[in-house]
């Protein structure tokens, strides 16, 4: 309408139909320390729909019986911005009711990065209509968690599980001890490894320093749960001993530049073990929280 | 860790697609001049003290 030089297409506002809740839970002290958090999961009891309400819906909308809930992660930061990150999403039936399990490991990871005195996990839960458009308007209404609203007491209320690991028993042990009887260690630790570079034929006239150095190496065995974990996680191996921290290697290497020498440095990552961890093999690595 | 996996490593930093071969004169009289080691303790130093995220 306002230019001759492009084409404008007029577009039409579609109702998005949404209602969002805010659960907050008070985190101090519900993670025993040293341990690890194999899995966080968030129960909301949904109550059955109305028949009424239910009939009236199919006969606007055969189609639209169903709402998807996302679960996202709120954080509060300093200066009081705000900042979301989806953890969790899926599609439940208006026809259903009962206890639906949203996995929130993720959101209870980025909780425990946050810099002390934390703030409770803040968990904001959308419902949304599953088909757009006037005839399924209000659909995500009908979607109602126990202990919405005021009243907030009573059964059902929202649950957060916490499934952790105690890593005095199946965690590592930091450093192996030398005076250990036997070649391997018998629980995962960081044993001394020297790496001779003087004595490696390729280095010769190439690698100026170091000489050699401490790299370590993770040895030993990770005990395993006995009870299969509550829930099926894909791919899931056995508790391994691996490197969960590791370090880089400066080095000072002879370059050729115009046919001359000169010697140069150069960082190789991850060459040194700073410590070992027993880890699931498969399992997600969490993802770091940006600032 | 073995050396293999070092020197592919170092390749892979320098850009190389093998090990250059170096006369053995020329590395003998070779300087590290002060900025350069000055360079590789400040990098020495910060790899011992900071935690990477590893695996």
């Amino acid at each position: 309408r306002f230019s001759q030089k492009f084409r404008e297409v007029v577009g039409r506002w579609l109702a998005s139909e949404a209602s969002t809740h805010l659960l907050v839970f008070s985190m101090e002290r519900r993670l025993p320390p040293n341990s690890e958090l194999v899995r966080a999961v968030l129960r909301l009891f949904q109550e059955p729909v109305p028949r009424a309400a239910l009939r009236r819906l199919e006969r606007l909308s055969p189609h639209s019986a169903r709402a998807r809930v996302t679960v996202e992660w709120l954080h509060v930061r300093e200066d009081s911005s705000n900042r979301t990150s989806l953890v969790d999403s899926r599609l439940v039936s208006l026809h259903d009711s009962g206890w639906k399990a949203f996995d929130v490991t993720e959101a209870v990871t980025f909780w425990q990065q946050l810099s002390r005195p934390r703030q409770p996990l803040l968990l904001q839960v959308t419902v949304q209509t599953e088909h757009l458009g006037p005839p399924a308007a209000g659909a995500h209404k009908l979607v109602r968690f126990a202990s919405q609203g005021p009243a907030g007491a009573g059964q059902g209320e929202p649950q957060l599980e916490l499934h952790t690991l105690d890593l005095g028993a199946y965690g590592a042990q930091g450093d192996c001890d030398p005076e250990a009887p036997g070649a391997e260690a018998p629980r995962c630790c960081r044993r001394e490894m020297y790496i001779d570079l003087q004595g490696m034929k390729w280095a010769e006239n190439w690698v100026l320093e170091p000489p050699g150095f401490l790299a370590y190496e993770c040895v030993g065995a990770c005990r395993q749960p006995r009870q299969p974990l509550p829930f099926k996680w894909p791919l899931l191996g056995p508790r391994q001993c691996i490197a969960s921290e590791t370090a880089s290697l400066p080095m000072i290497v002879r370059v050729e530049e115009g046919g001359r020498p000169r010697p140069q440095v150069v960082s190789l990552p991850n060459m040194r073990v700073q410590s070992c961890s027993c880890s699931w093999d498969g399992a997600p690595v969490p993802r770091k929280l940006e600032p | 860790l073995s050396g293999e996996q070092i020197r592919g490593s170092l390749l892979q930093q320098l850009h190389l697609s093998q090990v250059p071969v170096l006369d053995e004169g020329d590395a003998e009289g070779l300087v590290t001049p002060a900025h350069v080691t000055a360079q590789y303790v400040a990098l020495l130093q910060r790899s011992h003290s900071a935690r990477s995220r590893g695996k």
